[in-house]
């Protein structure tokens, strides 16, 4: 369960300020499927990175699972990160010099699996989303979309119960998106997966049960999608 | 003037081969606003790189305006880049230590202006793509569809001939994206600049005069836009 009590974070620039969130309040329960949605620069990328716990918030407060994420030390909160939480990033952040398929094998290290397990969980995480066939390519041997599905399988991979994932979309057609945003849905309902999704694409809203939208850092609505 | 004939591009990995291009032809007159399209991993980065100038076939011809290409050595395919083309890479490829506003100044060199002028022509390109508020941040320092958008003002600072963008409206909500959109058709409209555009986007592609489209590094349609 998340709880974000008016989250603001603000960037100080010398003498300029830039408050890119500002008292952003909402609860997200186990196993909710929600869009965030908003205009370029509205703050998006930086509510994600707080709920990942990859960044903390200039002010307010942010209740993980019933832990205030503040009280926890750098180790608690690495700890979090990498059992609970699968990130796909805006900008992917691959491993530049390793194989898609060590890349996908990297996560799993916190799980305590043997060399074995860890190689053929990535190879099934990399066929899901398609690429079979690109395993052993670095990221720069793979094309815009390709990166973005490693991105994905990588943050899928450890099965954790929250998946944050930032315009998981963005590079993909609109066939390739029909089935990422279809093997999010089957985690979110076979698994019971919270998935909360940052995107610009209507046909990922209109999939997810509800969408919270930002403006300028405000959050300016948040309702329920009417059933699809 | 763009003609390209039976391109062909292949990457040889060990004893594996990925023919990420092959066979393509097509000719591209003055003034043309086209867009590329077709699923990931088709081939429309590797046609870009090479129509842009930064890579060459494996097999095929390609001449621009008259020249033949692969006739031209390092500093004259430099010359021809600076001076003919304007490249928005997919993943924007900014210089990370250096702000909005010096990214979009470096093309500029090549035009002989003066520090005034460049500063002045990167100021009005960086306000038409609505970062005015945002010309001394660096690129970490910037959203994701703000990085797109520094990548777009860089690309079209220096007036080219030939707008090549490779998912221009990527990282961009429907808003910015249609304004961005606008942007590209009036400079077509205007100076007559030959715009190319590859795209997953149906309303860009609606908005351009014709569609090119590639499935496993072929081009499998080519074909004229009904009037909008
Ligand atoms: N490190 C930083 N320093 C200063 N300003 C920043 C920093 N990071 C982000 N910003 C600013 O904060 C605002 C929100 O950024 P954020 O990345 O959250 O936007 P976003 O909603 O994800 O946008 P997009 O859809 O383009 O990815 C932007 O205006 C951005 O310029
Ligand atoms: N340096 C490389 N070495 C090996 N294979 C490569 C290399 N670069 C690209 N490829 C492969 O060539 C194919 C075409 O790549 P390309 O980047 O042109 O696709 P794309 O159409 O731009 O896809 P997207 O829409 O996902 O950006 C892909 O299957 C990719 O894996
Ligand atoms: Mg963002
Ligand atoms: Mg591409």
């Amino acid at each position: 369960m998340i709880v974000a009590e008016n989250l603001s974070k603000v960037f100080t620039m010398g003498e300029n300020e830039v408050r890119a969130l500002d008292g952003a309040s909402f609860t997200i329960n186990e196993g909710e499927m929600v869009a965030i949605m908003g205009p370029s620069g509205s703050g998006k990328t930086t509510l994600m990175s707080i709920i990942g716990c990859l960044d903390v918030p200039t002010d307010g407060r942010y209740v993980l699972d019933g832990e205030p994420v503040e009280s926890l030390n750098e180790s608690e909160l690495a700890q979090v990160r990498g059992r609970k939480i699968g990130f796909v990033f805006q900008q992917f952040n691959l491993l530049a010099r390793t194989s898609a398929l060590e890349n996908v094998m990297l996560p799993q290290l916190y799980a305590g699996a043997t060399m074995k397990e860890r190689t053929e969980r990535a190879k099934k995480a990399l066929e899901r989303v398609g690429l079979g066939a690109r395993m052993d390519h670095n990221p720069n041997e793979l094309s815009g979309g390709q990166q973005q599905r490693v991105a994905i399988a990588r943050a899928l991979v450890n099965e954790p119960s929250i998946i944050l994932a930032d315009e998981p979309t963005g590079a993909l057609d609109s066939k390739t998106g029909v089935e990422i945003m279809s093997l999010f849905q089957s985690l979110h309902r076979d698994n019971g997966q919270t998935v909360i999704l940052v995107t610009h694409d209507s046909y990922v809203a209109r999939h997810t049960d509800r969408i919270i939208r930002l403006s300028d850092g405000h959050i300016v609505s948040d309702e329920k999608n009417p059933s699809p």
